[in-house]
């Protein structure tokens, strides 16, 4: 089974604001 | 077919052809005769002209055009200089004079290497050795002295009145000239850029040829031939010598070498030392192994010593994202394509880490596999590892399933 990639809108950024992917 | 090369297309020594280097090239001369015009000499007249110019032109059979000097005063004869500038540098076999006067007492030969700025005595003439230039005459020469000018009191008498010669020879008696391609003592001492010769003590010419037939007998100087034997020095890199765009003559160099000697290495040819080519090894210079990712490079000395002297280039600014001495391996972040060769410009591809996922941005450089967090899988980190599920944390983005 290949698992789905990971979805980015899925994680809380709140308290990693600076580690935050530009797009 | 290029001499440089053989019939395999193999590199070989070559050398330009043995020319008279002096032929049509002008001499400045300290002193010429017609200015005032005399009995013999008149720079107006055609007919009496006696120019620098007749030393290095072409003599037919029988009718040798001559240079002349002014003429001395019996009792103080001067010296007089004849400079020829060869415009590049040649590698000098002899250097001959044929007298249209008797020949002078003594003569000095003396050579620059560096366009006249400096000057080496080559060889000397005279029948007082030791008085005029300090040297005994008739000393031999030995592996020790090998680049110092002798002196001889040959070729000084006063017979024959014209047509005697002095002819000097570089190599002659010189013990290493059996062995010249390992003789850079005797390479150095043939090559020259200009030739010097000096006459002092003109010996008395016939009443017939002064120019006061009333005065006795004539003391001046007259030459009507000048030759410089050799080749245009190439260091066996090139078969022959031209004009470069500001009419300069240089070589035409093969061998992956440059300049007016073919003394360097022409760029990104810098792979083992510049050498002189011999009869057993051609010593072209090698292109650096960049693999196609870089247009230049440099030569370092303990590399090549390390490799047993047989590489010594290095890569500058490898591009494409390759990395090495010879671009041959994936720069920090990049990992190699096995499937495409290492000269192809997408050899190297980005790893790509997962920002969140991966641990970091560098991927092993062969596999291309980053390094994942816990329950991190796949080749970017992308995806959560079997009995792992995606989390809301960026830190830990796969938490095992309770």
């Amino acid at each position: 089974d290949v698992m789905p990639t990971l979805d980015m809108t899925l994680f809380d950024w709140t308290d990693y604001e600076d580690l935050k992917p530009d797009s | 077919p290029d001499p440089c090369y053989d019939e395999h297309g193999l590199p070989r020594r070559c050398v330009p052809e043995f020319v008279n280097a002096a032929f049509g090239k002008e001499v400045l001369a300290s002193s010429t005769c017609g200015r005032p015009a005399t009995r013999q000499c008149d720079a107006s007249d055609p007919r009496k002209v006696h120019p620098p110019s007749y030393l290095t032109d072409l003599n037919t059979a029988g009718n040798m055009t001559c240079w002349r000097s002014e003429s001395f005063p019996r009792l103080s004869p001067q010296n007089v200089s004849l400079t020829l500038s060869l415009g590049k540098k040649f590698e000098v076999t002899y250097v001959s004079l044929q007298f249209c006067s008797p020949r002078p007492e003594s003569v000095a030969i003396s050579k620059s290497m560096d366009y006249g700025k400096n000057w080496v005595p080559y060889q000397y003439y005279s029948s007082q050795c030791r008085k005029l230039f300090g040297k005994p005459s008739r000393a031999s020469v030995t592996k020790q002295n090998e680049q110092e000018a002798l002196c001889t009191d040959g070729h000084t008498d006063l017979y024959p009145l014209t047509g005697g010669l002095i002819a000097f020879s570089t190599l002659d008696g010189r013990p290493s000239a059996q062995d010249f391609d390992n003789s850079p003592v005797l390479q150095d001492w043939v090559t020259a850029t200009d030739i010097r010769v000096i006459f002092s003590r003109p010996q008395p010419t016939s009443n017939r040829d002064s120019d006061t037939a009333e005065d006795g007998p004539g003391f001046f100087y007259s030459v009507g031939e000048f030759q410089v034997g050799g080749r245009c020095k190439c260091n066996g890199h090139a078969s022959r010598c031209g004009k470069d765009k500001e009419g300069r003559l240089v070589c035409d160099c093969k061998h992956n070498t440059e300049g007016p000697e073919c003394d360097r290495c022409k760029p990104f040819h810098y792979d083992r030392p510049w050498q002189r080519a011999n009869a057993r090894e051609a010593n072209e210079c090698m292109a650096c192994t960049c693999n196609l990712h870089a247009r230049r490079c440099r030569f370092n000395m303990e590399l090549y010593k390390l490799s047993g002297r047989k590489s010594g280039g290095v890569c500058l600014n490898c591009r494409h994202n390759t990395a090495g001495r010879h671009c041959h391996y994936c720069k920090e972040g990049f990992y190699r394509d096995v499937s495409r060769p290492i000269t192809d410009r997408r050899a190297c591809k980005a790893c790509d880490c997962h920002p969140v996922g991966a641990a970091g941005k560098t991927c092993n450089q062969t596999t291309g596999q980053c390094p994942c967090k816990d329950g991190v899988t796949g080749l970017t980190c992308n995806r959560c590892a079997k009995g792992y599920q995606q989390s809301r944390s960026p830190i830990a983005p796969c938490i095992k399933i309770p």
